[in-house]
């Protein structure tokens, strides 16, 4: 699994 | 984009407009916090400043132009065209007491030390924090206006719908974001009271109101 924001996110 | 999120990110849109619309037609601001209302500029601005260097998709910039926009339009209403209907007596949570531990928690837990992550992730504990001057004050009023009630379940919904989004996500894309899904689970926490009372009251017709 990839740890991190996504930043497509609101 | 997963049906959660997108419900989510609607309920988030139609909050604003229920906000608006409850301003514009009774002409008032009353049982809205002030405060509240200047942390989520504080929180979008943070948070979207990425608009400048990254561009993800037309939907996304959009929205984050229009929650900019749309926030400070309302601090607009509450502090100069409808501010005789603010009463600041009773909007009085220290927000220095949310500020300083967002950011605490923003230099400790980030994705990387630098200036743009660290207000990303302020703007996400400051997010899940926001609504408790709003909170506060319905507390303390222990009544509120069924249109007000509407958009507090709308806004509230909206981080409640970005839970199962995170879970669908983990799944199907192996996408893990503990930062937002702590900050997410805290936010979501913080609605379940009024929840109770506004399933419980206001959908069953009856007006919010808290026990004494």
């Amino acid at each position: 699994a990839s740890e991190g924001p996504s930043h497509d996110e609101l | 984009m997963n049906i959660f999120r997108f419900l989510g990110d609607l309920s988030h849109l139609a909050s604003i407009f229920i906000l608006l619309h409850k301003i514009q037609t009774t002409r008032s601001c009353r049982g809205i916090s002030f405060r509240t209302q200047a942390l989520y500029v504080v929180v979008f601005i943070a948070r979207y400043l990425d608009l400048f260097f990254r561009y993800v998709s037309l939907y996304n910039s959009a929205m984050k132009l229009f929650f900019i926009a749309s926030s400070c339009y309302i601090l607009y209403l509450m502090k100069i065209r409808y501010r005789p209907t603010h009463d600041p007596s009773i909007d009085t949570f220290r927000v220095e007491y949310l500020l300083a531990p967002c950011l605490i928690l923003a230099l400790i837990f980030n994705y990387k030390f630098n200036f743009a992550e660290v207000l990303w992730s302020f703007s996400i504990w400051l997010e899940a924090v926001a609504i408790l001057p709003q909170l506060f004050m319905l507390q303390r009023t222990g009544e509120a206006e069924n249109i007000t009630t509407h958009y507090l379940a709308a806004l509230g919904a909206y981080r409640a719908l970005y839970i199962p989004n995170w879970i669908y996500r983990y799944f199907t894309e192996g996408l893990v974001d503990p930062i937002a899904v702590t900050a997410g689970i805290v936010q979501t926490g913080l609605y379940l009271d009024f929840f109770y009372v506004y399933f419980t009251k206001v959908l069953q017709g009856q007006k919010f109101e808290l026990p004494a």
